[in-house]
């Protein structure tokens, strides 16, 4: 373990909870992509399908359960709360991510580490989560509608990102044996669809400033 | 002793 790794689950952890707590908060899901959120927690399960055979740590075991947790309870409220579900852009959040589901499974069975069951899901875990963003950021594109896109929710997702990166090269540098190219390669996808992700948010931001500007 | 697994990361 080290900071940049630990930080960037912190901050990745952050991201989460910010997103919850603001769709909790003010009862409204709009501007959110529930299938973002439904391909996020598709990715904490088929990553940690080792969570009760393979013990690492405390805090990762720790870490594995709140991440399927928030992001359950992200979908669960965006899909079930009686209150919060009246706000979802269900006529405008119709990215197909079956697609992506698919796409990166088949991926997963040509790109892997080793050709298990378990080795299948977590590539297939990691090429998914690159791509999960693009539903949110269509939706975003739509509509414009930043109300429960916090910029601490587009900041902490960033931070997670460039600390992650950080925590790679360190071990690159650190590590005789660095196998981590498919994280890593992944990784580089997606911190590049969160830029493009948060060049939209920039300016539907801005866009809402000025459509507020006092009249 | 915990599986040396690869996956350490989250």
């Amino acid at each position: 373990m080290n900071i940049f790794r630990f930080a960037g689950d912190m901050f990745h952890l952050i991201s989460i909870l910010v997103l919850l707590l603001k769709i909790y908060a003010t009862k409204s899901c709009s501007g959110i992509s529930l299938k973002t959120q439904e391909l996020y927690a598709l990715v904490f399960v088929t990553r940690y399908l080792d969570l009760f055979t393979d013990f690492i740590s405390v805090y990762n075991t720790v870490m594995k359960l709140v991440f399927i947790g928030s992001t359950a309870a992200i979908v669960w409220c965006m899909q079930w709360h009686p209150v919060v579900k009246r706000s979802y852009d269900r006529e405008l959040d119709t990215f197909r991510h079956y697609f992506l589901v698919g796409a990166c499974f088949v991926l997963a069975l040509f790109l892997h580490e080793n050709f298990t069951f378990q080795e299948i899901f977590w590539a297939f875990s990691i090429y998914l989560e690159a791509v999960a963003i693009l539903p949110q950021l269509v939706l975003l594109q739509r509509s414009g509608n930043v109300d429960n896109l916090t910029g601490q929710y587009v900041f902490f997702l960033g931070a997670y990102r460039a600390f992650y990166i950080l925590n790679w090269i360190y071990r690159y540098f650190m590590e005789q044996r660095f196998s981590r190219w498919i994280s890593c390669i992944s990784g580089l996808v997606q911190t590049a669809l969160y830029a493009d992700f948060f060049y939209y948010y920039f300016l539907s931001w801005k866009n809402n400033a000025k459509l507020h500007l006092p009249a | 002793s915990p599986k040396g697994s690869s996956h350490d990361e989250l």
